[in-house]
């Protein structure tokens, strides 16, 4: 964009090159560079090195949201459910959030209901281990339904303010495993009827359209209340969160940016859109 | 779908016309939003483009097929050929063990594409065994050693190490004295830009010389394919690549981006969970999918 003195045809292909390399997809990246357009047109901008700042504001306006808060509510506990396809980080992500939740001085209990996978437990007891919390788990292979209803349990006698449940990474195509999933918050409303309070999903941010089409199916039967963006530390920039935004109104609470405890951070709309050009 | 698009493009070319240049320009502005949104990356889907667009100019359309469906034909064959050649499986080295080892981005399914592996030449008469490179993430050897048990496949650890090199030397020397004849290296997920790691899996190659070494990638990244697939084989010079969770519905366009980037072969895809799910890479079946 720097290039370009003038807004012409050469700088308008480069703003799809940028988007769309970002991962926004094509109807996405059409629909921003229209209203790019319109704003050149009404404000009159001369300058393309004024266009960055154009960008970043309409991508910031669609992400911006008041919902994006992620805390705890006044439940007690507060039951936080971690979903999402296959190798996405979620075991990850919930060891980050445990140490933080610990830090801010809250009780966490940890639920190991991906009772499927090869050392899915183990990995989440090690993550239990350097969080300094405690974790509820049954033998591998048992019914993580049962093992989400033993955490809450467990979390209602003990105090504890906040559950995080750990699922088994699967694919929204495989209607038997979203009905587990359904299963899974069917039980813990049987003890907290607002429970799950807080319904995670995990996007890798290397993922490209297909992002939209796991939130879409994830939604339809899980109703999620926020998204993770994990992986950012690489060089994928996640733009599918802007359609995902767009189409479903589910916004991005936290980012991923590495495999450390400590490499969790909120997610900023601005911070977002300005690392687009980078 | 594209062939749809692509009739009721060319729905007034009529009878013996010939493609020009005039009515093949919706036509590849079709066939380039369709690859865009399958994820093929986007210099891949311009390159790609007018490699269409000088086969199409010029044809002859022919009286038993449509317009549309002769240039999906042609965008067909080109992907196909692009997509490279139906699987060699893994050549065997001349002096056992053949030595392979998988490298790739967290999460891309490695540490179960080694026991998809193992299991699949156990079942072609080969002794395979495992090495438990991943030193890093929590349980990861746990998770090789309980693959390992279900297919009856010995794994190799050094508890405590964290000498990645160390590992796989003496794993090699162990499985030779094994008598076992393949050996699958599972390594740590990692970032092309880590310089620190990619130089830790740079000295493995050179400390055990793999014969061969598959790129283990997500079948649903995006336009990012192009720089991890192409950093890898920068550091690694790989053999192979495998594209995992084909079972899903994403379109699978990073095939061609990364075989258009590299130019290595695609070997085989993960189509599930469950260590059966395994398959030779096809590029036709691939060619198709992409196209949706
Ligand atoms: N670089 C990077 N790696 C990450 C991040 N989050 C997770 N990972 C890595 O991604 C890999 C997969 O993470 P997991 O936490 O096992 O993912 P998961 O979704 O629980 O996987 P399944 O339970 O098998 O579906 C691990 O190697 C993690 O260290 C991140 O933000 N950045
Ligand atoms: N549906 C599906 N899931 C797969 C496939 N291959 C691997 N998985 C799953 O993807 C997740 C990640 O697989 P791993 O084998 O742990 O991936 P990895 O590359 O070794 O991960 P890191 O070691 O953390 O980098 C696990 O939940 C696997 O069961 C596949 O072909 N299809
Ligand atoms: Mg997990
Ligand atoms: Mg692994």
């Amino acid at each position: 964009i720097r290039r370009h003195v003038k807004i012409d045809d050469d700088m308008i292909d480069e703003l799809e090159e940028i988007l769309i390399q970002a991962d926004f997809g094509v109807g996405t990246s059409l629909k921003i560079i229209e209203n790019i357009k319109k704003r050149i047109k009404e404000e009159k901008i001369k300058e393309s090195n004024q266009v960055p700042s154009l960008l970043k504001s309409e991508v910031t306006k669609i992400l911006m949201s008041e919902e994006a808060r992620f805390g705890l509510s006044d439940a007690k506990p507060h039951v936080i459910m971690m979903i999402g396809v296959n190798g996405t980080g979620k075991t990850t992500t919930i060891g980050k959030m445990a140490l933080r939740f610990r830090k801010e001085g809250k009780k966490v209990l940890l639920g190991a209901s991906d009772t499927f996978r090869a050392a899915a437990i183990e990995q989440l007891e090690v993550w239990a281990d350097r969080a300094k919390v405690d974790v509820v788990r049954h033998a591998s292979g048992s019914d993580p339904a049962s093992v989400a209803f033993d955490s809450l349990k467990a979390a209602k006698s003990r105090g504890t303010d906040v559950v995080i449940i750990d699922t088994a990474g699967r694919l929204h195509t495989n209607i038997n495993l979203m009905q587990e999933l359904k299963k899974i918050r069917k039980v813990l409303k049987k003890i907290m009827p607002d429970a799950p309070h807080e319904t995670l999903l995990s996007l890798d941010a290397t993922t490209g359209q297909n992002a939209l089409q796991q939130a879409r199916i994830f939604k339809q039967h899980l109703d999620i209340t926020g998204l993770v963006v994990t992986k950012l530390d690489g060089t994928a920039k996640g733009g599918i969160i802007v359609a995902i935004k767009e189409e479903l109104n589910v916004p991005v609470k936290l980012i991923g940016v590495g495999e450390k405890i400590d490499d969790l951070r909120d997610f900023s709309a601005k911070e977002f859109a300005g690392a687009l050009f980078e | 779908e594209l062939t749809e698009k692509l009739n009721s493009i060319f729905k007034h070319l009529k009878g013996r016309g010939k493609l020009n240049k005039k009515n093949i320009e919706e036509a590849l502005k079709a066939i380039r939003r369709a690859l865009l949104e399958a994820d093929v990356n986007y210099r891949v889907t311009k390159k790609f483009v007018n490699q269409v667009k000088e086969r199409a100019v010029g044809q002859e359309v022919l009286k038993s097929i449509t317009p549309g469906q002769m240039v999906v034909k042609i965008v067909h064959d080109e992907l196909i050929s692009l997509l490279g050649q139906e699987t060699k499986d893994i050549k065997m080295a001349s002096q056992p063990p053949t030595i392979i080892m998988m490298v790739g981005l967290q999460g891309s399914g490695k540490t179960t594409m080694a026991g998809k592996l193992a299991r699949y030449f156990k079942s072609k008469g080969k002794l395979p065994f495992m090495i438990a490179g991943d030193v890093y993430r929590p349980a990861a050897i746990d998770q090789l050693q309980i693959l390992g048990k279900s297919i009856d496949v010995p794994v190799f650890t050094i508890s405590g190490s964290k000498n990645v090199v160390k590992i796989c030397q003496k794993g090699i020397a162990d499985a030779r004295r094994q008598g076992r004849n393949i050996v699958f290296i599972d390594t740590a997920g990692r970032l092309h830009i880590d310089e620190k790691m990619m130089d830790e899996v740079s000295r493995v190659k050179k400390a055990v010389n793999p014969h061969e070494i598959l790129f283990v990638a997500d079948g649903m990244t995006g336009q990012d394919a192009v720089n991890t697939a192409r950093e890898f084989n920068r550091h690694l010079e790989f053999d192979g690549v495998c594209l995992t969770k084909l079972d899903g519905d994403a379109r699978g366009g990073a095939a061609l981006s990364i075989a258009q980037v590299t130019k290595k072969p695609i070997k085989y895809i993960g189509v599930g969970e469950r260590l059966d799910a395994i398959e030779l890479f096809h590029p036709d079946r691939m060619a198709s999918r992409i196209l949706g």
